[in-house]
Order: C-alpha cells, then structure tokens, then sequence
C-alpha cells in the first residue's frame, strides 16, 4: 500500500 | 514504481556492477574504501532481510538478494582476495562517528517502536552518510581512477533521481515518507561537490583531482 511504513522502496 | 525510480534502481545496480568490474579488471580495490563497503552490507542486511517478512515484487526481492549479496561479496574480495591492493592506512574515518548517532536518531525517528521499523530508520540514516569514509578518503588523495569516480556518480545519481520519484509520488498517490525524504535529501547533498568535479572534470576528459 502507498503509506511511508509499506518500505516497498529499495 | 515510475520512471525516476525505476532509472535510479537501475543506476544503483550500476554503480556496483561497476565496482565490480573495477576490482576485477584491475585485480585491485585501490582508491576503495573498505568502512564505506562495510557500512553498505549493513544498511542492505538491516533493511533488506525484510524480505523475509515482506512480499512485495518479485522486482524488489530480487533486487534485495542482489545488494545484499554483492555486498558480501565485495567485501569478500577487499578482505580476501585482493587484499593488499587495500590499504587501511588511509581509509581512516571513525565510523562510531556515524553508527552512534545513526542510532540514536533511529530510536527517536521511526514510523512504529518495534525492532524492525527502528532497524529500518537505522539503515535509512546510515545510507545517507555511508559515504562519507570513501569522500573522506578521495579528499585525503587528492585523486581517484576513472572509473572509481564512474562508481561513485552512479550512486550519487541513484538517490539524487529517488527525490523526484517522491515529488511524483506526492503527486500522484498523495504519500509522502520524511524519514526516506529527509534523510535522501542529506545524502544527494554530500555527493554534490563531487558530481561538481566529476561534470566539470572527469566527463570533459579530465583526471579526478582536487584541488590542493
């Protein structure tokens, strides 16, 4: 999900 | 995933296959500093074994194993294989100067008080200023290879093109992540007196060297 504590950055 | 990210992945994947191919071309790590490696295995392990845990792509679990695994094996090589082409004498930044703080900031900035989200801050502030003992070094000799400096403008470039993917996202998805933010912020400026030199020098042909 796009919230800042999903981390589905790299 | 849009575009800026997408091309900033794909140049931090370049940026170590170009370390990469440094040491095994030149069967040396010269002009490499060892603490700014060792920092990256721990950024990568403290936030990628998530993996574990998280599933989110294919795309991005493979990119995990991948830095986390090149990592190792990078350091694998400085201390091994290659090991007196490195020198410790000048790689020689306090790195408790960077942990320290890492974690107390970690402890205070995080998006949950669990062992995993702080492990998740931690990593994020120590990528910001991992960089430091190899900048650190490169100031200390004055000079770098080529192709040292080819590594390093691809890494600068990586997170320099993660800021406007959060515009973009911002934009488009209305989220917004300031520890990431703040922190991508900090690390792009440590790299800009270098991408100076490295725009101005090493892409006109030049060498990498600093001024006395």
């Amino acid at each position: 999900s796009a919230t800042p504590e999903a981390h589905d950055e790299l | 995933m849009n575009l800026f990210r997408l091309l900033g992945d794909l140049s931090h994947l370049a940026s170590i296959l170009v370390l990469l191919h440094k040491i095994q071309t030149s069967r040396s790590c010269r002009g490499i500093s060892f603490k700014t490696q060792a920092l990256y295995v721990a950024v990568f392990v403290a936030r990628y074994l998530d993996l574990f845990w998280r599933y989110i792509s294919l795309y991005n679990s493979a990119m995990k194993v991948f830095f986390i695994g090149s990592s190792c094996y990078i350091l694998y090589l400085m201390k091994y294989r290659y090991r007196p082409t490195n020198d410790p004498s000048i790689d020689t930044f306090r790195i408790e100067y960077l942990l320290v703080p890492c974690a107390i900031l970690s402890l205070i900035f995080n998006y949950n008080f669990m062992p995993t989200e702080i492990l998740w801050s931690f990593s994020i502030f120590l990528e910001s200023v991992a960089i430091l003992p190899q900048l650190f070094m490169l100031q200390r000799t004055g000079e770098a290879e080529a192709i040292t400096t080819h590594y390093l403008a691809a890494l600068g470039i990586y997170r320099a093109l993660y800021i406007p993917n959060w515009i973009y996202r911002y934009f488009t998805e209305g989220v917004i992540d300031p520890i990431a933010v703040t922190a991508g912020i900090v690390q792009t400026g440590l790299y800009l007196d270098f991408f100076y030199v490295y725009f101005t020098k090493v892409l006109q042909g030049q060498k990498f060297e600093l001024p006395a």
